[in-house]
C-alpha cells in the first residue's frame, strides 16, 4: 500500500487544488510499480492552508498556477520515486523515460508498462542488459508506434536503433547494472518511438529474490 | 530518524529523496513545512511486532482546502471509502490520522463504523466536525483497526502535534510498514510572488502499482 500526505500554504481554490492534485497524482504515485498489485489502501490526501498569501490561485493557466504545479509535481514525483526505490527486495531504482509519442498519456503508458515487466525488472536484478525484453514491453503496452522509430538505451549506452538491435559492449552495459545494484542507485532506460511531442516518465525497481522470501512470510 | 523512546528497533533511516530540478529549493520538514501544519507520530500498540511509531496525527490550524485521490480497487478499504464521502460534499479539512498495522479492508461495515468512530474521536478531541477529520490506513489487509489502542493513544497523539520538523519525522516514520526507509520532503518556492512552501510524505514498499482517481 502506498499512503500520502501532501500539504501547502499556498492559497488556491478548490476545484484548481483538486484539479492540480489529479494531475500530480497521474504524473508520480500512478507511474510508479513495484509488484503490479494494487492496493485496497492507495490514498493521498493534500490539504492547502492558504496562509502564504491573499490572493487565491484560481486559473490553471495562469502563471501563479502553473508554478504551483510544478512544485506539486517535483514534491509528489520525489516522494513517488522513493517508494519504488524502497521496492520489497529492491536493490536499484528503475527510471523509465520514453519520448516521441504522440502525447504525454501515451507516454506515461509505455513508460509504466516497461517499469512494471517482471521480465525487465529481472533481468535488471541479474544485471542482464536485455534489450529484447524491453522492446517486447514496449511493444505490448497498447499504443500504436512504428518498429522502425524504436530507439533503446541503457543509461548512455544505445541498445537499438530504428527498430533494429546495437552491438554495444555487454560487460560495459552489465557493469552499469551491477553498479546501480551495488550503490541501490538508479538504472535510467531511455526510450523513443517517434517525432511526436509526448514524453512521459515511469518508476520501478528490480525484482529480487528477497521479494518473494518478504511477501510469503507477511501474513494477511 | 529516531522518536519517542531510544531504542534502536524504531529507527529507520531517511531515503535519500531526489527532488527534479527547478525554480525551488529544498528546505527542512515534511508536511509541517508549510504554515498552519502540526503533525505527530508515536506507537500506539496498533503493530503486531515491535514498537516503531504506528500512529500518525497531521492538523492545520485553519479550513485547509482538501483534494483526495484515492485507489480504483472496488475492493477499496473503509478509510478509504469513508474519506470519499466525505469529499463529495466537503471542500475542507483539518486533520488526517494515520494508523501501521491494520488496513481495514475487506472488514465490511464494521470496519467502516470503526473508521468513523476514530474520525470522531479526533475530531472531538481536536474540536471540529467529524467530516473535517480524514482517515488512512495500512498494514495487514483483512484486519480491523485496533480500535481501543488506537483510541487510548489519541490524548498523547494530540498533545504531541508540533509545527517542527521533528512532528513531521514522526509522522513519517510511523506510518511505515515493510518500508525500509522514511519518506518525507519539502520545498520552497515563489509563486505569484509569494513565498510558498509544499511538503509531503509518503509510505510504500509493496503491494504497489497504484491506479488512483
Amino acid at each position: 500500500t502506498m499512503l500520502g500526505v501532501v500539504t501547502t500554504d499556498a492559497p488556491v481554490t478548490s476545484d484548481l487544488w483538486r484539479e492540480m492534485v489529479r494531475i500530480s497524482a497521474n504524473r508520480s504515485f500512478n507511474q510508479i510499480s513495484v509488484d503490479g498489485d494494487t492496493s485496497t489502501n492507495d490514498c493521498i490526501i493534500a490539504l492547502a492552508s492558504g496562509l502564504a498569501g491573499p490572493v487565491k490561485i484560481s486559473s490553471f493557466n495562469s502563471i501563479e498556477g502553473c508554478q504551483l504545479q510544478a512544485c506539486l509535481d517535483a514534491v509528489m514525483q520525489g516522494l513517488a520515486k522513493s517508494v519504488a526505490w524502497d521496492g520489497e527486495g529492491a536493490t536499484c531504482l528503475l527510471e523509465v523515460v520514453v519520448f516521441g509519442a504522440n502525447n504525454e498519456a501515451e507516454a506515461a503508458k509505455i513508460a509504466r508498462t516497461v517499469a512494471s515487466s517482471s521480465l525487465v525488472k529481472a533481468a535488471v536484478y541479474g544485471r542482464d542488459p536485455n534489450w529484447g525484453r524491453i522492446a517486447c514491453a514496449v511493444g505490448y503496452a497498447g499504443i500504436d508506434f512504428d518498429l522502425n522509430d524504436l530507439h533503446l538505451s541503457l543509461g548512455d549506452i544505445p541498445l537499438m536503433r530504428s527498430g533494429q538491435p546495437l552491438p554495444f559492449d555487454r560487460v560495459e552495459a552489465s557493469t552499469y547494472l551491477k553498479q546501480a545494484g551495488e550503490s541501490h542507485g538508479t538504472v535510467k532506460i531511455h526510450i523513443s518511438i517517434g517525432n511526436g511531442r509526448g514524453c512521459g516518465k515511469a518508476w520501478g525497481c528490480d525484482l529480487s529474490y528477497d521479494y518473494v522470501k518478504i511477501n510469503a512470510e507477511y501474513t494477511t | 530518524v529516531c522518536v519517542d523512546v531510544g531504542t534502536a528497533s524504531i529507527c529507520i533511516p531517511a531515503a535519500p529523496i531526489v527532488i527534479p530540478e527547478g525554480p525551488w529549493k529544498q528546505i527542512p520538514g515534511g508536511v509541517t513545512a508549510a504554515k498552519g501544519f502540526k503533525a505527530a507520530g508515536l506507537y500506539g500498540g496498533l503493530r503486531a511486532k515491535g514498537e516503531k511509531p504506528d500512529l500518525a496525527l497531521v492538523t492545520c490550524d485553519v479550513d485547509a482546502i482538501v483534494a483526495g485521490v484515492f485507489t480504483k480497487n472496488i475492493v477499496a478499504a473503509a478509510p478509504v471509502i469513508y474519506c470519499r464521502n466525505v469529499l463529495k460534499n466537503s471542500n475542507t479539512a483539518r486533520a488526517i490520522l494515520i494508523n501501521a498495522g491494520q488496513a481495514n479492508a475487506a472488514t465490511g461495515n464494521p470496519g467502516y463504523q470503526d473508521a468513523v468512530e476514530c474520525a470522531h474521536s479526533v475530531a472531538q478531541f481536536l474540536q471540529v466536525r467529524q467530516e473535517d477529520v480524514m482517515i488512512q490506513s495500512t498494514g495487514v489487509i483483512g484486519q480491523r483497526i485496533k480500535k481501543e489502542a488506537l483510541l487510548n493513544s489519541l490524548p498523547r497523539l494530540v498533545n504531541s502535534l508540533s509545527s517542527t520538523v521533528e512532528g513531521a519525522d514522526a509522522a513519517a516514520v510511523a506510518i511505515t510498514t515493510t518500508d525500509l526507509v522514511s519518506k518525507s520532503v519539502a520545498i520552497e518556492a515563489e509563486v505569484g510572488g509569494a513565498h510558498v512552501k509544499v511538503g509531503g510524505m509518503t509510505k510504500g514498499s509493496g503491494m504497489i502499482h497504484p491506479n488512483m482517481a
